[in-house]
């Protein structure tokens, strides 16, 4: 790795970003979310903490240009120059552009605006480029990254580290005190090849894995997983639970178990909750779901119901007519019952037993068979 | 900031135009100089392309073969690769 000359780094830990103008190529939520989980790539490894500013001087200012954008360091067109960056300090100093004449995607079809996100704002926080081909700053940029499986290398690590240090203790979601937060799980079964989940949902950014009275909370960022009883962080959610998913627009987890549901925040629980999952328009022959995902690009929940589905318009806030549907015939080659799904980098993954299923909605087949614990990196 | 003139290579730029702006935009080649010395190995523009080569994982030639085109044609962060 290698740092600007002069080694330049913020004096603070608590740095602000704005994001000034948005690419038409995305949805602004879309853009939200890369850079979100851009910066959380650097928080996850550093004491450094990101607030959002809305308007006015940010430290970090993150704007999309074509051509001449009045930096004298204009982009050039398609290809080649994808963005660029300046060292901590002031003024433009920190802020990060992207050439708006690439096609910025969330997947791995264009030119992926999480990854060059992540590059970028290495530049901001004081990174110069590394030499070392699989490392986040290396200057090329590499199409074929595996946006599952993405995370730094220790290369970057060390170069970040070097600037700011190591994180100190206090995790994203903060745990509520118990005597044993984090546990260490029966080492077999982490990474037994016939681990299964009851429930599986993301979680600003990181992916929960629910089974029995435990979770595990993975990050893109950290190798293995955390391993939790799930009320030392919710005591009054329910263990072996059927079904749990994400609306990433209202920050809140909905967790299912038979007839009922729950919604956390973080790990506040919400007011008024278990309620009956038959308000939210299932009818009263259903007596429990067996997995749910939002979409948050369409903002449609999908609950899966032994060999059917229904879907939930989270804008409507309410069940869609015309379901249920097969779920085999919208979603092609996701044969057997689903015991958990969740949605990342625009695919759905659905858990069945042992086995997970990459689902790509836009080709409308499964892209990949995986064992359920991939995540875990074993 | 760097002074990062006009990106890439468009339309009609030789090779030697192209390998010339790169190496002045990320490699601190000095810019605008009539950099080709035929067949000197000291030449600025030598030690510059195996200052690219190395620092981009290719083998140092400190000529301008095909892996070293393949790579200098492929998107990438417009912030320079050595610092002045």
């Amino acid at each position: 790795f290698s740092t600007f000359p002069g080694s330049p780094k913020w004096k603070e830990n608590h740095l602000t970003y704005r994001i000034v103008n948005y690419t038409p190529d995305l949805p602004k939520e879309s853009v939200d979310s890369a850079i979100e989980k851009a910066l959380k790539v650097w928080e996850e490894v550093t004491p450094l903490k990101f607030s959002r500013r809305w308007e006015g001087e940010a430290d970090i200012m993150i704007s999309f240009a074509a051509g001449e954008h009045g930096d004298f360091i204009p982009f050039d067109g398609p290809g080649l120059v994808l963005a660029h960056a300046y060292a901590p300090g002031l003024g433009i100093n920190g802020d990060a552009h992207f050439d708006d004449d690439e096609q910025w995607t969330e997947d791995t079809t264009g030119t992926n605006l999480f990854l060059v996100a992540a590059h970028e704002l290495g530049h901001s926080l004081g990174l110069f480029h590394s030499a070392k081909p699989e490392a986040l700053m290396y200057p090329v940029y590499k199409f074929s990254a595996d946006l599952a499986r993405f995370r730094l290398s220790q290369d970057d690590v060390d170069g970040i580290q070097s600037l700011y240090g190591p994180p100190t203790a206090s995790p994203a979601v903060p745990v509520v005190p118990t005597k044993a937060n984090s546990l260490e799980p029966e080492s077999s079964l982490t990474c037994s090849p016939a681990l299964s989940f009851d429930a599986v949902s993301t979680l600003r950014g990181e992916f929960l894995f629910f089974k029995d009275r435990y979770f595990w909370r993975q990050s893109l960022r950290t190798p293995e997983p955390g391993f939790y009883l799930i009320s030392s962080f919710w005591p009054s959610l329910p263990s072996s639970m059927d079904a749990a998913y994400e609306v990433t627009n209202r920050d809140t987890v909905f967790i299912f178990k038979g007839d009922q549901f729950w919604a956390v925040r973080g790990h506040e629980e919400q007011a008024g909750y278990p309620k009956s999952i038959h308000t939210l328009g299932l009818p009263t022959t259903v007596g429990k779901i067996d997995a749910a995902v939002s979409d948050k690009e369409k903002k449609k929940t999908y609950f899966f119901v032994e060999d059917q589905y229904w879907r939930f318009d989270e804008k409507k806030q309410s069940m869609e007519p015309g379901f249920p549907r097969k779920i085999a015939a919208d979603f092609p080659g996701v044969d057997s019952k689903v015991d958990a799904v969740f949605e990342a980098f625009g695919f759905f993954y659905f858990f069945s037993g042992s086995s997970q299923l990459e689902f790509d909605p836009n080709a409308k087949k499964v892209s990949h068979v995986l064992k359920s614990n991939s995540w875990f990196n074993c | 900031s760097y002074p990062l003139h006009g990106g890439s290579a468009r339309g009609g730029d030789t090779d030697m135009e192209l390998l010339q702006k790169y190496l002045e935009n990320y490699y601190g080649l000095a810019r605008g100089v009539k950099q080709f010395v035929k067949n000197k190995d000291s030449s600025p523009i030598v030690k510059k392309i195996q200052e690219m080569q190395k620092f981009l994982g290719l083998e140092m030639t400190g000529k301008l073969d095909s892996s070293t085109m393949d790579v200098m044609l492929k998107p990438r962060c417009g912030v320079p690769d050595v610092g002045a």
